[in-house]
């Protein structure tokens, strides 16, 4: 009994160390994990700034071709005028 | 108690065995 | 010596119980871990796409500033050659 009483007594200071080094981990990864959420709102975000940014230059695209059209037709009436 | 199985990887262990020679567990572990 | 031994391997069992819990709450972290880079990644794709977006839009900017210009100017031009 005392033998294997030592033994135990051993082995449990080396679980203590184990629960030691686990919750060191648990700790550091925690830290770790704390990045998750402004990660996911960043990419939310930048997501967002994007397709407004995208829907932006839509509308512009489709502003630029009236003027394209509008231009092309005042230039037909220019020339029009210039020939009458 | 001349022997006793671990519960978790059903190894077979000496009396004396405090910790379960496969896995180290310890012997009334769950 | 018995008695305490025992005590010692039901201590060695709780001892077992705690490190099985903190290493499974490891793992579960590890899992969450693993989505940092990918957050990481996505919100780096986002930023770049984004900050792409807005250079074409101010391009398309200045050109639509230019063709607003230059149908002024027809417009004008149109005028004049009616007087004419």
């Amino acid at each position: 009994c005392c033998v294997r009483l030592e033994e135990a007594e051993r082995a449990l200071a080396l679980k203590q160390d184990l629960i030691d080094k686990l919750k060191e981990e648990v700790e550091q990864q925690k830290g770790s994990l704390e990045t998750v959420p402004v990660l996911a709102a960043q990419a939310e975000i930048y997501k967002a700034d994007f397709l407004a940014e995208r829907e932006a230059r839509e509308k512009l695209n489709q502003k630029k071709e009236e003027l394209q059209d509008q231009l092309t037709q005042a230039r037909t009436e220019i020339e029009r005028l210039k020939q009458e | 108690i001349t022997e006793w199985q671990c519960k978790s990887c059903t190894m077979v262990n000496a009396a004396s065995s405090i910790l379960c020679e496969v896995c180290e567990r310890p012997r009334l572990a769950t």
